[in-house]
């Protein structure tokens, strides 16, 4: 899979 | 941070607080289905266990905190403080119908088949989804209370801001994560009907009852 969006939203 | 995410947030809190303010002063938690505080209180703690593992901000620190904390207490005031008042009988959503497609949608479609990725996109269908067993619980009654619907428009507010967010990273920082906004998009369209009633009713100064 893609590389790991990165996670800032809540 | 953007505009459009941060009055998301804010108006997330908002429904938090107005909920949890709703049940604590009235003593009572007739009209709201504990199923989907249940479920909210399930995406929250799959979503945020990042918390001990990795730092973003204060700000994404503390609302995660808050956010659980205040999903937790509801969810206590519904089945343990005011269980009395709950009405059983009208929240009568099946849950694993939603739990199950989740969990396989969140195994099959992800961006990485990782725990935590895999947690965190179950979280994001599962949001997506959790709001039914409550507008399922309204037409079975047949109406609301007009806190409740404040309740209804500010969670239904929050995610389509955030789909206004996505546009936004989307346009300045070339951010984009598809699953978060089709779930977004999901979760937003099943808010429409109620939207229209709110507007049309509750803005009015009218009850809102079903059928329209």
């Amino acid at each position: 899979g893609d590389d790991d969006v990165p996670k800032d939203e809540l | 941070m953007n505009i459009f995410r941060l009055t998301g947030d804010l108006s997330h809190l908002a429904a938090i607080i107005i909920l949890l303010l709703k049940i604590w002063k009235t003593r009572s938690c007739a009209g709201i289905s504990g199923k989907s505080q249940i479920l909210f209180a399930l995406v929250f703690t799959t979503r945020y266990l990042d918390l001990f593992s990795s730092f973003i901000s204060l700000y994404n620190t503390v609302m995660k905190v808050i956010y659980i904390m205040c999903a937790y207490a509801t969810v206590y005031l519904i089945y343990g403080k005011f269980k009395a008042t709950y009405d059983g009988n009208h929240d009568t959503f099946r849950v694993e119908f939603l739990l199950i497609p989740v969990v396989l949608l969140a195994v099959l479609i992800n961006h990485a088949f990782a725990p935590m990725e895999i947690l965190w996109t179950f979280s994001i269908y599962l949001e997506s989804v959790a709001i039914l067993p409550q507008l399922f619980m309204i037409s079975k009654t047949g109406e609301a209370e007009t806190i409740t619907t404040h309740y209804l428009f500010f969670l239904g507010l929050y995610r389509t801001l955030y789909l206004f967010n996505w546009i936004w990273r989307f346009y300045f920082e070339g951010f984009f994560d598809l699953i978060a906004v089709v779930a977004g998009l999901v979760q937003t369209i099943l808010y429409c009907d109620f939207f229209y009633l709110y507007i049309t009713k509750v803005l009015k100064g009218k009850k809102l009852s079903l059928p329209a």
